[in-house]
Formats: structure tokens, sequence, C-alpha cells
């Protein structure tokens, strides 16, 4: 039987405020729609809640503690071990692997080359509008251009005209295109990099979220046992001008009550905006007749406080910092193929109010962690999966310290999951 | 058994009280890791001494710790490690 392509989808900063995950207030139709032909993780969780260390962590299947990376400053290979990565790994096994924006976290920690050659057949590709991220790009109430946290812009009068994530979906499609005709399976990572800050988004999703409609966090106080070691407090959110504007005192703000709404409505219309690039890429998918036969992986590095227990950001060990979304498309087992006619992915405008809920798919409610998504994808690719690791086992190239989630793969209600089982 | 699962985290601290870089400390500046064990009942955390050289935690070396029920408390503003302290915490919740 032919190879499985892969299509793994990472989202910068993403936390389960998504419509999957029952949060009602997000208009999220396309990812939703992945999710009811997907194997669904209730309770997936990071295994650091910041970049680089969680990217490099799933990447290799180590844990921070085996990849030696807290920070941003090491690249594994020099500085803990000669790890292989999941692309890397798929290379080896006949893969034509490719990465689009933020897969690894750009700089040392990926060895300032996305870790090429070892994990990509092409050299990674990044969205030639991200150097404008964090320029003066966002107009303010002054009517002038600002560096802000909040960035709800006019796309046309930004420079290049476009968004890195548009640009993310659009060379994605354009290497599914070419892959179409390839002889070889395919490895595509493609790394979108909203909702991560600043929050700088078409500024129409605004509207999804009126303000009046938006609520604080239920626990938006410091909890009173709250060791201090374990507060986050939230320094680079405070770094932009209109925060900075609003002189709060270190470290534990607040935050004033209306600047907290406006927060977590950008945050949500940069999931919605983020939502519709998905669903771009995974019409494409299947208007490419690619659907049938690629695995499709959702998931993020981390996840985000919009405010819970006075945090705003990742950097700390709460359930809302590295609980993240997790979910799995196999062609024929989460999902059946489609019959002649139907889709299993049409793109869904979120500004249509008449989007059908969605049919929940498959879901385990198991606590799982990042860090199985090695052994999981292999797996489910038909690739051996990698021995588990010794400890310690820097001087093991290719092993895996999280476990393969195959299991929750097996449906009461099909025998040919049987096979999957042997 | 879901009961079974467990997911573990971990975050590095500078210092105990929170400072400029609490949030992304360098390698260098690392003294407390915050290790995180969680299933569907609870969450329990030790911040505990780090050594960043040798890359060594010591569990001897607590300098707070955090424990939350998720069944009661699912927003994790409760911190029930001290109530839980002298001893008797289940010999099973500690790492």
């Amino acid at each position: 039987q032919d190879a499985l392509n892969v299509l793994l989808i990472i989202v910068d900063d993403l936390r389960p405020s998504l419509g999957c995950y029952g949060d009602k207030l997000i208009r999220s139709p396309n990812i939703d729609q992945l999710a009811s032909r997907s194997l669904l993780f209730q309770n997936a969780f990071a295994q650091q809640a910041v970049c680089a260390p969680s990217r490099v962590s799933f990447l290799t299947g180590r844990r921070p503690d085996t990849t030696r990376l807290y920070d941003f400053n090491s690249y594994w290979r020099v500085h803990a071990g000669n790890f292989s990565t999941i692309p890397q790994y798929f290379k080896e096994n006949g893969y034509v692997t490719m990465s689009v924006g933020k897969v690894f976290h750009p700089g040392i920690s990926s060895n300032h080359s996305d870790d090429s050659p070892y994990s990509w057949s092409v050299p990674p590709y990044h969205p030639s509008s991200e150097q404008y991220e964090n320029t003066k790009t966002c107009k303010g109430p002054d009517g002038e251009l600002h560096a802000n946290l909040l960035c709800p812009v006019d796309v046309a009068e930004v420079p290049e005209g476009t968004l890195p994530d548009k640009q993310s979906t659009e060379e994605a499609i354009r290497l599914l295109e070419k892959m179409k005709s390839s002889a070889s399976p395919f490895f595509l990572a493609v790394g979108y990099h909203k909702p991560h800050i600043p929050f700088r988004y078409p500024k129409e999703f605004q509207k999804l979220y009126p303000l009046e409609n938006i609520t604080l966090a239920p626990d938006p106080q410091v909890p009173a046992g709250l060791p201090p070691v374990a507060y986050n407090p939230w320094m680079d959110i405070r770094q932009r001008e209109d925060v900075q504007a609003l002189n709060l005192s270190v470290p534990y703000g607040p935050i004033p009550v209306d600047f907290q709404r406006k927060i977590r409505q950008s945050y949500f219309a940069s999931v919605s905006y983020l939502d519709t690039q998905v669903g771009q890429l995974l019409s494409a998918l299947e208007t490419l007749q690619l659907a049938n036969s690629t695995i499709v992986a959702f998931t993020s590095d981390h996840g985000w406080a919009l405010g819970e227990h006075g945090e705003w950001a990742k950097y700390s060990n709460f359930d809302v910092t590295t609980r993240v979304p997790l979910m799995f498309y196999v062609p024929g087992r989460t999902a059946p193929l489609p019959e002649a006619g139907d889709k299993l992915f049409p793109y869904i405008n979120p500004f249509d109010s008449v989007s059908a809920l969605m049919e929940p798919g498959r879901e385990a409610v198991d606590l799982v962690e990042l860090v199985s998504l090695f052994p999981t994808l292999a797996g489910l690719a038909g690739l051996h999966v990698p021995p588990r690791c010794p400890i310690p086992s820097f001087h093991v190239q290719l092993c895996r310290e999280g476990q393969s989630l195959l299991k929750h793969f097996r449906f009461q209600d099909s025998e040919e999951d049987l096979a999957l089982h042997g | 058994n879901p009961r079974e699962s467990i997911a573990y985290s971990q975050y590095p601290r500078p210092a105990d009280a929170p400072q400029w870089n609490s949030d992304k400390p360098s390698l260098k500046d690392i003294k407390v890791m915050g290790y995180s064990i969680r299933t569907i009942d609870y969450r329990y955390t030790v911040w505990v001494g780090f050594n960043p050289h040798e890359f060594l935690a010591n569990f001897s070396d607590v300098h707070a710790g955090e424990l939350y029920f998720v069944h009661s408390d699912p927003l994790q503003d409760h911190n029930v490690y001290n109530d839980t302290q002298g001893g008797d915490l289940p010999h099973s919740l500690t790492p």
C-alpha cells in the first residue's frame, strides 16, 4: 500500500480556545471541521511552556532535561546529543520533507538553519513579511504607527500588502501542488505564527468578537496561595508600546480591565484569522486529491494565559499555558473516505453565521504529551516506531521518551483497526 | 485506564521571586526548576533547586510546591500543597 503523506500543522501559542474544545465564543469552523474527521486529544500537554524548548522537545521526541534546552541559546546536536528529529526520520525513510513558516524556533536553537540539512529535503521557507511583525505597523488612536501588542491592520496598507501566515499558506499550497505529481511521499510541516504576539491580524476579524461580548478571565486575580516562584510576570507584552503606555506596576500589574478585554478580543480574533488559513490549506489538500492519502496532525507548541491567575503569556506550569490542541486525521481510519462528490474539508467562512455546528469526531480523554508526537506519527505512517530511550540517552541518536499514542486509534466500532493493533 | 495517564511539564526560574528575567532565564541564570506531574485528578508541582552547570535538580531542596485537585479546583486557584505538608501527602504523589 502506498505510504501515507504527512501534513503537520503547528500553531504558535495556541491554547485550546477552539470550538472543538468546547469554547462557545470562538469561531474556528475549519479547525472544528478537521476535528470532526480526527481523533482529538482533550488533555494534551507541552513539556515546557515556551517556544524553542517545547518545539525542540517534541520534534526530537526527548524531554527538556535531555535536550538540555530551557532557553533559546543552544543547539541540541552540539549541546546535548545528536538526536534525530521527526522530519529527519521521515526523510531517512524515503519522504520528501519540507518546512514552511515557524516549525523549529529560528536562531541558535535550530542552528540558524531550521536544522537543515538534517531535517529537510529542501531549504525551509520563511515568509518575507515576517520581518515587519514587530515594527511600527499598528495604527494607534493618534493615527500614528506603533509597535503595539494589539495590532488589527488593513492588510492593503501593511508592507508587502500581506501577512506572514497568508504567505505561508500560499507557499504550502504551492508545495502540495508540486508534490501531487511526485512518486515520493511527502512530510510537510506548516508553522503558523498567529496567535503569537503581537496580535497583528486583518482588522475585519475583530467584528467576530464585539468588545461587549468579551468577558474577563474567570479567575483574573493572582491566587493567594500561589508561590511567588510559580508566577510569570509577563515581561514580554510589557515591551509593547500600547502596554508600556499603561504604566503598569511590576510584577503583578494589574492591567486595567478594559485593556484586559481588548487583549482577549485580539487573541480570539487572531485565532479566527488563523482558522481561515488552516481552512484554505485543508481545502487545497482536498482539491488536489491528496486528502485520502495524507495524515493531518494539528497542534501547538504551548498555550497562553489570557488573564487567568493575573497572568498573561506562557512561561509557567499552569494548565492554561501547558495544555495544547492535539488532533490527528488519518484517512479511512479516523473518518471514512468520502463518497464520490462529498468533501471532507470544504472551506468554511467564519463570518458565515450559519456555519453548521460540527459533529464532534473521535475523542480521547487520557492525558498525553507532545513528546509522544514522534512515535505516534511514525506509527500512523507505518514506519517502525523508534525504541524507548534508555536513561540517560544523550549518546543515543534515535529513540523516544514519549509513549506512542497508537493504542488510542483502535476504535471499538471498526474491526479493521485490529490491523493497527497488530 | 485514563487514571493511569500522566503528563510531565517543567519550567525554569532565576529566583524565588518574580524578576525581569523570570519568564525566560538564560541557562546560566536558572536556579530553580518547577517540575509538574499531571493526572486526570490533580496537578502536583515542586519548585526545586537546579544546578545549570551539572543540569542537576535537587529534589531535597524544595523552594515551593503546588497541588490542585482538578475536580474541586479546575482553574487551579487554590493551592493546597502547604495544607498537605507535614508528611500526610500520599507517598505516591511525591516524584
